[in-house]
């Protein structure tokens, strides 16, 4: 009788064993070396489960030195290729994205039940079996914080010259600037066309794309929560720190102008549903600024308006822009020094800060909340043009 | 009795500085 021997197709248990010489190798080609492209189409973060799955087998080995050398080389290798990439968005965001998972993965999998509340079954035999790798992943926080402030520097450097041409100099709603204040000069820098000056839809535009790039990459929604954040408070303080040390913007009409803008941006972010980022919170201060522009400033019932409006202003802000209103043309009156006064009056009870100018290099903490993959490690497979071939698949 | 996972032994991580000082040492002394 013909006895066949079914070789059971041997379960992929969602490990990678590779040989400990070919470590150097595997930071090459996964980390070092890797172009974000590559992946398009693969699973995101995919680089950060193929570490997991290499740590867990050597972990599950029991090989401490083979974990340590793997995690060192890791993190190691992730900030050569930062330093390579220190003004790359796309590079800069990729690893953001694959250091968190790697970090989420070590949480998910650390066998602490306060983190397997999500977990399948399945996912719960992935566990690390030997190790408490608690230390590493402080190591992988403390680094994600690193390369987040790389990704901020980066996105504010590309949004920093376009904010006050877009902001405050840009006619976005076209021929209101028919109404420019008396003695309104050209401003050479920004007013040359087609150079130094950009649209609000410039901004926007810069918006979508780190937008889209961060979620390609499967950045966790938190963090691209908190990075629209802080770029919003940018664009909030360079645009006040300019209403209040210019007098040529300090009009009526261009307090229409910025309403205007700010709301087409808090436009955009409902339409990226980011609008609970509180984004758009972080702009108050310009927000009333720019309705103080269009406020009447004469009698006593204007100062209690002001004053009961701009809860977001200091005293000084707010002295300081009246001081510099630029009547619209000779029927409307100049800010009168009795309304200052009277405003001053009734906000002396304030303690407010005393600097004037906001602190545009301002960084919110960044936090890195746990947010568990609901994929399985034996669903993942390494695509050829990885070449990885020298992983072995267990 | 079913058998407790036995505790994971913890593995002490050097931070960030001191891979950074490690690193910078190691490409002091490679040629």
């Amino acid at each position: 009788r013909q006895v066949t021997v079914q070789r059971k197709e041997k379960d992929f248990q969602g490990m990678l064993e590779y040989h400990k010489e070919d470590e150097a190798l595997l930071i090459r080609n996964l980390v070092t070396d890797l172009k974000p492209q590559t992946l398009s189409g693969t699973v995101p973060c995919l680089p950060a489960y193929i570490l997991y799955m290499c740590i867990r087998h050597a972990d599950y080995t029991n090989d401490d030195l083979k974990v340590h050398s793997l995690l060192t080389s890791t993190i190691n290798g992730i900030k050569k290729v930062l330093k390579k990439h220190i003004d790359d968005f796309e590079m800069t965001s990729f690893w953001l994205s694959n250091t968190c998972r790697l970090l989420h993965c070590l949480k998910q999998y650390s066998g602490d039940e306060g983190f397997m509340t999500q977990n399948t079954v399945k996912q719960n035999e992935h566990c690390l079996k030997n190790f408490d790798l608690t230390e590493y992943r402080q190591v992988l926080s403390d680094l994600s914080i690193q390369i987040y402030q790389q990704l901020i520097k980066i996105a504010e450097g590309l949004l920093q010259p376009m904010i006050v041409s877009a902001m405050l100099e840009n006619e976005s709603i076209q021929g209101l600037c028919g109404v420019k204040p008396t003695g309104y000069r050209k401003r050479s820098s920004s007013m040359v066309d087609g150079e130094n000056s950009y649209c609000l839809e410039g901004i926007i535009r810069q918006m979508n794309s780190f937008h889209t790039v961060m979620c390609d990459q499967g950045l966790d929604p938190e963090i691209i929560l908190q990075v629209f954040k802080q770029l919003f408070y940018m664009i909030n303080a360079v645009t006040l720190n300019n209403l209040l040390l210019r007098k040529d913007v300090c009009s009526w009409s261009t307090g229409m102008q910025l309403r205007y803008n700010i709301s087409q941006l808090e436009e955009w972010l409902r339409g990226r549903n980011l609008h609970q980022s509180g984004a758009a919170q972080t702009m108050e201060p310009l927000i009333q600024a720019a309705q103080l522009l269009q406020l009447k400033k004469k009698t006593h019932e204007d100062a209690e308006a002001i004053c009961s409006l701009c809860t977001s202003l200091s005293t000084q802000q707010i002295v300081k822009i009246l001081n510099l209103y630029t009547p619209l043309n000779e029927f409307e009156e100049r800010v009168t020094v009795s309304f200052i006064r009277t405003i001053q009056a009734q906000l002396q009870e304030r303690n407010d800060p005393q600097q004037l100018l906001l602190d545009c290099k301002h960084m919110f903490p960044v936090l890195f909340p746990f947010n568990p993959s609901s994929l399985t490690m034996d669903s993942i497979h390494i695509p050829a043009s990885l070449n990885l071939e020298f992983l072995n698949e267990v | 009795s079913s058998q407790r996972p036995r505790p994971r032994v913890l593995l002490k991580a050097p931070t960030l500085a001191e891979m950074e000082e490690m690193n910078t040492s190691e490409e002091e002394e490679s040629p």
